[in-house]
C-alpha cells in the first residue's frame, strides 16, 4: 500500500 | 537500487560532508540555518525509528546511522562548540519552527496510511522534509557574501531531491505497484522550493560572480 514501497528509500 | 537513487543518496551525503568540512575546517557556520539543521535532525529521527525493526539492507541501515550521526554532530557544533557557535547568525535565522512543524503534524494525522505511531511519524517526516530547507533559503537571502561552501551545500541538497524524482520516474515504469502519491507530491514540492535558488546559482556560475540571492 501507500508508503510501504518507499520504506526502502532514505 | 537504480543509478538515480544511488546518485541522489551520494549527493545528499556529499552535501553533509561539505557542510561538516565548512563548519569544522574553517570553524564557522556563518550563513547556515540552525533551524533547518534541527528540522533535518527531526526528519531523520522520526523517519528512521524503524531502523532496527524494518531491515532493508546493510546499505540502508548504514546510511541511516550516518545521516543521524552527522546531522546530530552539525547541530551539536552549531549550538555548543565554544568557537563555532559564535559564528552563528542567530538574529538573522528567525524563521518560526511552528510554521513548518504544525502543518506537517496536522497533515500527517489527517493523511497517514495507517494509524500507528511509527507510520504517523514517518508521514510527518515526509511532509517536514519537503519544507525544512525554507529557513536556510530565507537566511541565504539575508546573507551578504555567501561563501562557496554554503552555496554548494544547498546546491547538492537540491540535486539530491532532483535525482530522487528521476528515481521515482524510473521505479514507476520498472516496478509494479509502485504508486507513492504522498511521497511524490512532497518530493516535487520540495524540489520546486529550490528552483529560485538554482536559477541564481547557475547565473552566478555562468557569470563567474559570487552567489547572491535578491531579497
Amino acid at each position: 500500500g501507500s508508503g510501504k514501497a518507499s520504506k526502502d528509500e532514505l | 537500487m537504480n543509478v538515480f537513487r544511488l546518485a541522489g543518496d551520494m549527493m545528499h551525503l556529499l552535501s553533509i560532508v561539505v557542510l561538516l568540512l565548512k563548519i569544522t575546517g574553517i570553524k564557522s557556520c556563518r550563513g547556515i540555518s540552525l533551524k533547518t539543521q534541527e528540522l533535518y535532525l527531526l526528519v531523520f529521527i522520526t523517519r528512521y525509528l524503524d531502523i532496527f525493526t524494518n531491515f532493508v539492507s546493510l546499505y540502508n541501515t548504514v546510511m541511516k546511522l550516518v545521516f543521524l550521526g552527522t546531522s546530530s554532530a552539525i547541530v551539536y557544533y552549531m549550538r555548543y562548540d565554544r568557537i563555532i557557535k559564535l559564528t552563528y547568525d542567530k538574529e538573522q535565522d528567525t524563521f518560526k519552527y511552528l510554521l513548518l512543524v504544525a502543518p506537517s503534524a496536522v497533515l500527517a494525522l489527517a493523511t497517514s496510511h495507517v494509524y500507528t505511531v511509527l507510520e504517523v511519524l514517518w508521514t510527518f517526516s515526509i511532509y517536514l522534509e519537503a519544507v525544512a530547507i525554507m529557513p536556510q533559503l530565507v537566511l541565504l537571502q539575508r546573507t551578504q557574501n555567501i561563501d562557496n561552501l554554503t552555496g554548494n551545500y544547498v546546491f547538492l541538497l537540491g540535486s539530491y531531491r532532483g535525482l530522487y524524482i528521476l528515481n521515482w520516474i524510473y521505479r514507476f515504469f520498472t516496478e509494479k505497484h509502485y504508486r507513492q502519491w504522498l511521497v511524490w507530491t512532497c518530493g516535487v514540492v520540495q524540489t520546486i522550493i529550490y528552483c529560485d535558488f538554482f536559477y541564481y546559482y547557475f547565473l552566478s556560475w555562468q557569470n563567474n560572480e559570487k552567489l547572491a540571492l535578491p531579497a
